[in-house]
């Protein structure tokens, strides 16, 4: 594992880890979209079914774990938790993001690694979490007060994600020379979605100012 | 093979 990846996981665990303080301390949800946390669920499990199949490492096997967990716990939380709920942002999460799952599987069917069936719900999972982000990026959209918990997950969110493109650039280099379509151009499509989202947030940041995103 | 690289991030 190359010092790329590392970072990039533990940007994706501090992000997780900022999300669950943000619920836990301020006992508030609003401005996260659970139609985002819910398709990270899906993503999770259907790319982790190895957990039985296959061991890679035990660092593999424990951020697996810890990631299917949180993102249950995030969701148990803003669907359930008596006063978590209630701050939930319900009618700016608006998104209809079950429409994004048939896509993303008949692409796994048509463009899977391999066709058997952990392999396609792996390209599935790959294909889902590209475009998780989008309710999300649209509830901040429609958000006029962006707390700054939020806009730093949804930008340590992105910055996971840039990462493991420099982790790829750096693996492809030092390691096999070989092509990896799937993940490759998905997330470069993941990435690529943040760009606006990365500007407004940099922007405010040098100027000191409150994060807003143009509608 | 195919699969260990494939498989070995998260």
């Amino acid at each position: 594992m190359n010092i790329f990846r590392l970072a990039g996981d533990m940007t994706h665990l501090l992000s997780i880890v900022v999300l669950l303080l943000k619920i836990r301390t301020t006992k508030s949800c609003a401005g996260i979209s659970l139609k985002t946390q819910e398709l990270y669920v899906i993503v999770f499990i259907t790319r982790y079914l190895d957990l039985f199949t296959r061991y890679v490492s035990f660092y593999n096997t424990a951020m697996k774990l810890v990631f299917i967990g949180t993102s249950v716990a995030i969701v148990w939380y803003m669907r359930l938790h008596k006063v978590v709920k209630q701050t939930y942002s319900r009618d700016e999460d608006t998104f209809k993001h079950y429409l994004l799952i048939p896509p993303c599987f008949i692409l796994a069917l048509l463009i899977p690694l391999e066709f058997t069936v952990t392999e396609i719900l792996w390209s599935f999972s790959i294909y889902l979490e590209a475009v998780a982000i989008l309710p999300q990026l649209l509830l901040l959209q429609r958000s006029s007060n962006i707390d700054n918990l939020t806009g730093s997950y949804v930008f340590l969110l992105g910055a996971y994600r840039a990462l493991y493109i420099v982790n790829w650039v750096y693996r492809f280099f030092t390691e096999t020379h070989k092509i990896r379509w799937i993940p490759w151009i998905s997330g470069l499509v993941q990435t690529a979605l943040y760009a606006d989202f990365f500007y407004y947030y940099i922007k405010s940041w040098k100027n000191h100012e409150k994060l807003r995103l143009p509608a | 093979g195919v699969q260990a690289i494939e498989h070995d991030e998260l």
